[in-house]
């Protein structure tokens, strides 16, 4: 597919190149060269099931890099991800009453 | 229930948010909804303090995760939020004592609700009463860049929502131009517009869309709003 940034009629990017314009974009970096290559093979994972996505989205998204693109899913579930709620809010019924300073 | 409804164009949204590393979703949503209704209801833009709602949140886990519930508790505990000038957003993971009492509110509910879990009802609400938090499962939105997202049950699961937003609107289209890999539009589909807490720079400048009428990735599981005083309709442009 296309990458933002790259010219019409150019040579199409390789993968290093589109993980630095990634890294450039979002201002990524790694601490050792054995997690860039880490974060290059799930980035190039990420790249498959965008495309993959987008071919059998029912809708009109579009998938494609974002700034979580070196995350796993499971990563990103980790870090993004809120408790799962099984049963909602407790049955309560919540006043707001006036403060001792007088404001509402 | 009108055809469309975007409360963004009406002004009152407030700027996107950034999570950061924090997992705070559900209070930014929170005080997204907060802004929102006192921008419509009073006509008054605030910014409100999402550090507080972390600090002082019943549960005190701060950014380990929380629910809008508990947010709306927090702001009826603490008689109000104070503005996010005076106790400003920290996105670290570190537990903060809660300093509520040190600053001036400049916002406060009257209480919230839990709105009948129908998608009509919630368009029809939120075209009249303004924008609602809701819990999805954001299992798609990881690689998402723009366009109304549709899926099946299992392709995202409408009983595992971990993640709050604000629903600021709803329309129908696809309001994607044709590409090379699609070159003509798919059908137009009715969707709704949400507001995001990753930043301007994810999906749609900070938003999204969901499909609207098949509970899309959970959306209709938990539709909740604070409540301000005064109990009046209000019409989405």
């Amino acid at each position: 597919g296309s990458v933002q940034g790259q010219d019409p009629g150019e040579r199409p990017l390789e993968l290093k190149e589109v993980f630095a314009l990634f890294q450039a974009q979002y201002n990524r970096s790694y601490p050792s060269a054995a997690e860039h290559a880490r974060r290059l093979a799930i980035f190039a994972r990420n790249l498959e099931r965008a495309q993959q996505l987008q071919e059998e989205a029912l809708g009109t998204a579009e998938f494609g890099v974002t700034p979580f693109s070196d995350l796993t899913e499971e990563e990103f579930g980790q870090l993004y991800g809120h408790r799962t709620a099984a049963a909602g809010p407790p049955q309560v019924n919540a006043k707001a009453v006036a403060e001792e300073w007088g404001t509402p | 229930v009108p055809l469309s409804c975007n409360w963004t164009k009406a002004g009152v949204i407030s700027p996107i948010r950034e999570q950061k590393q924090c997992k705070c979703c559900w209070a930014m949503a929170a005080a997204d909804n907060i802004e929102a209704l006192w921008a419509i209801g009073y006509q008054r833009k605030v910014s409100v303090s999402v550090q507080e709602l972390l600090d002082c949140d019943r549960c005190g886990n701060g950014c380990q995760g929380g629910f809008v519930w508990d947010a709306f508790y927090t702001v009826l505990n603490n008689s109000g939020l104070a503005s996010e000038h005076d106790y400003p957003f920290k996105g670290d993971r570190q537990a903060h004592r809660c300093r509520a009492r040190e600053h001036r509110k400049v916002a406060w509910i009257e209480d919230f609700v839990m709105l009948p879990r129908n998608e009509s009802n919630m368009a029809s609400y939120l075209a009249t009463h303004g924008p609602i938090t809701v819990t999805i499962n954001m299992k798609l939105l990881q690689l998402y860049t723009g366009g109304v997202i549709m899926a099946t049950a299992s392709e995202c699961d409408p009983r595992m929502v971990d993640h709050v937003v604000l629903l600021v609107g709803f329309g129908k289209g696809s309001g994607r131009a044709a590409t090379a890999l699609r070159p003509r539009p798919r059908q137009s589909r009715p969707y709704w517009l949400l507001k995001n807490s990753w930043g301007d720079k994810w999906g749609e400048k900070g938003y999204f869309r969901l499909h609207r009428g098949s509970n899309t990735c959970g959306i209709k599981k938990f539709p909740l709003t604070a409540l301000l005083h005064k109990p009046k309709r209000h019409s989405c442009p």
